[in-house]
């Protein structure tokens, strides 16, 4: 464990639970995707279970509980209890076209021909282009919650921090996975347009004007 | 290979 592994994870924590609390407490889920939180929760589901078959750590296993707690809990919200305010009109994206592409690759390019290294990479490919639904939502839609913008915020900066986290597990451990970096790379390079608006707009107007 | 090692990762 490093420090950019650690700050990545409590990151990712951070916009999980922010997402969460934002819509139970504001009883809405108006500007989010749907579509993108049940892919998030398709990426839990596929990557972790090796909850099943391996311990790791304390800390290992609680966190990905405490993922797929959260993920499913978000989808229940938006899908069900808050369904009303489900804008279903905007979040129009054709999340087969991720799908599909990324169960292909995962299944031409993996380490290793298994069931569950297939599923992992299944999962790695997929988060990296999970976010787009979401994103191409406040494109259409135009604008974003401040608090949408730091749940993405958050989310970005989980998966640079991953990067900053393979250069050092490469440089002292020898530690290398391409799979995981080329997705991180991409996962990142997509919110590189939403980091520059977020820092550029950051605290002047209650509504983020995204730039389609 | 240096992949393969444990996914200790999230």
């Amino acid at each position: 464990m490093n420090v950019f592994r650690l700050t990545g994870d409590l990151s990712h924590l951070a916009a999980i639970i922010i997402l969460l609390l934002k819509i139970w407490k504001s009883r809405s889920c108006a500007g989010i995707s749907g579509k993108s939180q049940i892919l998030f929760a398709v990426v839990f589901t596929t990557r972790y279970l090796d909850l099943l078959t391996s311990f790791i750590s304390l800390y290992n296993t609680s966190m990905k509980l405490i993922y797929i707690g959260c993920a499913y809990a978000t989808v229940y919200l938006i899908y069900v209890k808050f369904r009303a305010t489900y804008d279903g009109n905007h979040d129009s994206f054709r999340v087969e076209f991720l799908v599909v592409p990324v169960g292909g690759l995962a299944v031409l390019i993996n380490h290793n021909f298994s069931l569950m290294e297939i599923l992992w990479t299944f999962s790695i490919y997929l988060e990296s282009v999970a976010i787009l639904p979401q994103l191409f939502m406040i494109s259409k839609t135009g604008e974003a919650e401040t608090i949408t913008t730091h749940y993405l915020f958050c989310l970005g900066l989980y998966r640079a921090l991953y990067l900053l986290n393979w250069i050092w597990r490469y440089y002292f451990e020898g530690f290398l996975d391409m799979i995981a970096i080329f997705a991180g790379l991409v996962q990142t390079v997509l919110y590189c347009d939403f980091f520059y608006l977020y820092v550029t707009k950051g605290g002047k107007d209650r509504k983020k004007v995204m730039l389609p | 290979k240096k992949a393969n090692q444990t996914k200790d990762e999230l």
